[in-house]
C-alpha cells in the first residue's frame, strides 16, 4: 500500500463501509453487489486482453465472446433480478458498452412492453434464449430526437396482408443502433405506418435482417457497421437500408395499436404509453452520470493523494497535490456532485418504480411530471458530468492523457449521453414546456402538486426579479 | 438595492429556498419572454423559439433546485453522526459552489447581494479544507473495485508508478526491442543520404 494513501485512510473521520451501505441502499445490497462482482472477477472465462492493445475487430470479437459467456452464466447462476443482471453485465463488460447491450436494454424490454399475447408467445422465448438477437432501430442518418421527422415507411398491402418496409431516401437509412452492424439478426424498426392511404405515425415492427443459420443479410436488407467512433469501440453501431422488404402483418407490435387484415387501423388507448420507456431509460442515464462521475473523481482524488509536485513552503519536501487549494477547488465540488447525482439517481429509480405501478393500473396522472423531470435531469446531470470528467482528467496532469488512467475511456464512453436518448437542449425545452404550462396554471390560481408546486408560492409571494 | 432574501449561507434549507426562488424567477422570465413575443404578433411557435434560451435557462435552474433539494432531503435519512457531518459538508459545498458558478442569476434576481456572494466564496474555502482529510475515504465509499475502475492512476493501493511502467512495457509496440520499421526504412535512409 502506498504510504500516502494509507495515511489518508487513517485520517478519515467516518466509517467508509457505512457510507457505502447508504450509497447501495442498505448493507444487504452492498453484500449482494460484492458477491456478484466476485462471481465475475474470479471467473477465468472473463479474463481479457487489455483492449487498449487490440485492434477494433479484436476488441469486438473479445466483447462478443464475453457477452456469450455472460448469457450462459446468468442462466447457470439463476440471476434474474433486473438490477442484479444489470450489475453483473456491467462487471463483465467493465462498464464498456458491448455489442449485445441493446438486445437486453431495448430489444427485450420493447417486446415485453409492446407485444400482444400471441406475439409474446411467439417472440419472447426466441429472444430470451438468444435464438434471435435483436436491436432497436429508431434513429436515422438525418433524424434523431425529433421522432415525427423519421422517414422510414411501412405500407400495408391488404392483398397479401403484409407491410412493405422501405428507406425512401439516404437520410432515412437507420444509423447508429448498437449491435445493428454485425451482431443482430433481428431488429425492431420504427417506421411511419401507412394503411389505406392514411399515415398513422410511428409504429414498431419486428424485422428479420440476417439469415438465422448463415447470418447473411436477407434480400432487400443492406446492413453493416458505420465505422470507427470516438468511443464505444466494442459496439458495432450499424446502418440499415430497407429496400421494399415485405413482412407479415403479425410483425407489427400490436399490444396497443392494431392494423386489421382489411387494413383498418385501431388507435392506441393513450399517446403517453411510450413515455414510460423513455422515463425509465432517462432515469437510468441519471444513474449512469453518478457512476461515471464517481469513477472519474475516485481516480483523480486517489492520484492527487499519491502525486507530489513543486513546493508550498521553500525547502520543504514536495507536497501532495491534494494540499493545493486549486486542486481541492477543482475536485471537491465534483466529488460533492457525484454524491448529489447518486441520490438523484436513487430518487428517480424509486419514483419510476412507484409510478410504473400506477401506469399498470391505468393511472397516468403523474407521468407527465415525471416525463418532464426525467428529461431535464437527464440533460442537467449529463452536461455537468461530461464537463466534470474532463476536469478530473486534466487534474491528473499528463498521465490523465494515457489510456492506462482509464479517464479517456470514461470520457468517450460517457459523452454520447448528452446527445442520445434525447439531445440535451431538446430535453431542457421539453421540461420547459411543462414548467410554462404549470406556471400558467398557477397564474390562473390553480393549486399545483409535486415538484413544481413552488410556482404557486412564487405567485403568492409576488416573486419578481429585483433591481439590485 | 432591493432588500435581498435573508440567506444563511451555512443553512442548507435556506440555500434550497434560494435555489427554488431562482428557478421560479427564471420560469417567470421565460414565460414573460413568450408573452412579449406574442404581443409583437409572433405566432405561438415563433414566440416559443425566440424564447428558447430563457426556457433552457429556466429548466436548468429547475433541475439544479431539484438536485440540491434531493441532496438536502437525503441528509434527513442519515442517522450516523460522522457520516451526516461529512455529507452535510458535501451538500453545502455543492450548493454554494453552484451559486458561485451561477452568481449572475442570484444577483440579477435580487436573491443575494454582492457581500453575500463574497461571503460564500470565503465559506467555500473553509469547506475545502474541512473536506481535505476525508477526500480519499469519500471516494473509497463508492467501493469501485480496481477491476471495474480499470485505472492505473486510481488503484486502491496507490502504487501508481510501478504499475504504469509495467502497463507501458506490455504495449504491443514494445513486443520487440527493435521495431521492424528500423530495418525497412530508417536504416536504408542512412545509406541513401
Amino acid at each position: 500500500m502506498n504510504p500516502d494513501i494509507a495515511r489518508e485512510r487513517e485520517n478519515a473521520t467516518f466509517d467508509v463501509n457505512k457510507l457505502t451501505n447508504i450509497l447501495d441502499g442498505g448493507p444487504e445490497k452492498t453484500a449482494r453487489r460484492r458477491e456478484i462482482e466476485s462471481l465475475v472477477f474470479s471467473d477465468p472465462d472473463f479474463k481479457e486482453d487489455d483492449p487498449n492493445f487490440l485492434s477494433r475487430s479484436e476488441r469486438y470479437d473479445q466483447a462478443v465472446r464475453k457477452s456469450v459467456q455472460m448469457i450462459l452464466k446468468l442462466r447457470e447462476y439463476g440471476i434474474a433480478d433486473p438490477e442484479e443482471i444489470q450489475h453483473y453485465k456491467s462487471m463483465v463488460s467493465v462498464n464498456r458498452p458491448e455489442a449485445m447491450g441493446l438486445h437486453f436494454a431495448m430489444f427485450l424490454p420493447t417486446l415485453y412492453n409492446m407485444c400482444d399475447p400471441e406475439q409474446s408467445r411467439k417472440w419472447l422465448p426466441l429472444a430470451e434464449s438468444c435464438q434471435i438477437v435483436g436491436t432497436y432501430a429508431q434513429t436515422e442518418m438525418g433524424h434523431g430526437t425529433h421522432l415525427r421527422g423519421l422517414e422510414t415507411t411501412a405500407t400495408y398491402d391488404p392483398a397479401t396482408q403484409e407491410f412493405v418496409l422501405n428507406s425512401p431516401t439516404v437520410s432515412s437509412i437507420k444509423w447508429w443502433p448498437g449491435g445493428l452492424g454485425k451482431t443482430s439478426n433481428y431488429a425492431i424498426v420504427l417506421a411511419q405506418l401507412y394503411s389505406l392511404g392514411n399515415c398513422h405515425g410511428l409504429h414498431a415492427f419486428i424485422v428479420q435482417i440476417r439469415d438465422i443459420s448463415t447470418h447473411k443479410p436477407l434480400p432487400g436488407i443492406v446492413v453493416g457497421d458505420i465505422g470507427p467512433k470516438f468511443g464505444f469501440h466494442e459496439v458495432d453501431n450499424g446502418f440499415l437500408k430497407l429496400e421494399n422488404v415485405r413482412i407479415p402483418r403479425e410483425n407489427m407490435l400490436m399490444k396497443y395499436s392494431k392494423v386489421e387484415p382489411d387494413g383498418s387501423y385501431v388507435k392506441p388507448p393513450s399517446a403517453k404509453l411510450t413515455y414510460g420507456t423513455m422515463v425509465f431509460i432517462r432515469s437510468m442515464i441519471v444513474g449512469a452520470s453518478a457512476v461515471a462521475l464517481a469513477k472519474a473523481s475516485t481516480i483523480a482524488i486517489r492520484y492527487s493523494a499519491v502525486r507530489h509536485q513543486s513546493e508550498i513552503r521553500a525547502g520543504e519536501p514536495e507536497p501532495q497535490i491534494l494540499d493545493y487549494q486549486t486542486q481541492q477547488y477543482k475536485l471537491f465540488p465534483l466529488l460533492a456532485m457525484a454524491y448529489a447525482f447518486k441520490f438523484v439517481g436513487q430518487y428517480m429509480k424509486q419514483t419510476y418504480h412507484r409510478i410504473s405501478e400506477d401506469i399498470n393500473h391505468g393511472n397516468f396522472s403523474e407521468l407527465p411530471e415525471l416525463h418532464a423531470l426525467s428529461a431535464g435531469l437527464k440533460a442537467f446531470t449529463t452536461w455537468e458530468t461530461n464537463s466534470a470528467i474532463e476536469v478530473c482528467r486534466m487534474s491528473c496532469g499528463g498521465h490523465g492523457y494515457s489510456q492506462s488512467s482509464a479517464l479517456p475511456d470514461i470520457y468517450v464512453d460517457f459523452t454520447p449521453t448528452c446527445t442520445y436518448e434525447g439531445e440535451n437542449s431538446v430535453m431542457m425545452l421539453q421540461t420547459a414546456r411543462y414548467l410554462v404550462k404549470s406556471y400558467r396554471q398557477a397564474k390562473a390560481g390553480q393549486r399545483l402538486s409535486g415538484i413544481v408546486s413552488y410556482l404557486n408560492e412564487a405567485q403568492n409571494r409576488g416573486v419578481q426579479p429585483q433591481p439590485v | 438595492a432591493a432588500r435581498p432574501t435573508v440567506v444563511d449561507v451555512n443553512d442548507l434549507s435556506s440555500l434550497v429556498e434560494v435555489y427554488k426562488l431562482r428557478a421560479a424567477i427564471l420560469v417567470d422570465l421565460a414565460a414573460k419572454s413568450i408573452q412579449q413575443e406574442l404581443q409583437r404578433r409572433k405566432s405561438q411557435e415563433d414566440a416559443w423559439n425566440n424564447s428558447a434560451i430563457d426556457l433552457v435557462r429556466a429548466s436548468d435552474a429547475h433541475c439544479h433546485y431539484v438536485v440540491v433539494k434531493l441532496f438536502a432531503d437525503k441528509l434527513g435519512e442519515v442517522g450516523d453522526t460522522a457520516i451526516h457531518s461529512v455529507l452535510s459538508t458535501l451538500a453545502l459545498l455543492y450548493a454554494l459552489h453552484g451559486i458561485t458558478k451561477n452568481s449572475g442569476d442570484f444577483l440579477q434576481a435580487g436573491l443575494l447581494s454582492v457581500p453575500q456572494v463574497m461571503q460564500i466564496s470565503l465559506r467555500i474555502k473553509e469547506l475545502l479544507s474541512q473536506l481535505r482529510r476525508n477526500a480519499v475515504a469519500l471516494v473509497d465509499a463508492f467501493d469501485i473495485h480496481d477491476k471495474k475502475l480499470n485505472s492505473v492512476l486510481g488503484r486502491y493501493d496507490g502504487n501508481v508508478y510501478e504499475h504504469m511502467f509495467e502497463w507501458a512495457r506490455r504495449s504491443p509496440l514494445n513486443a520487440t526491442e527493435v521495431h521492424e520499421s528500423f530495418h525497412k526504412y530508417l536504416k536504408p535512409l542512412r545509406s541513401n543520404l
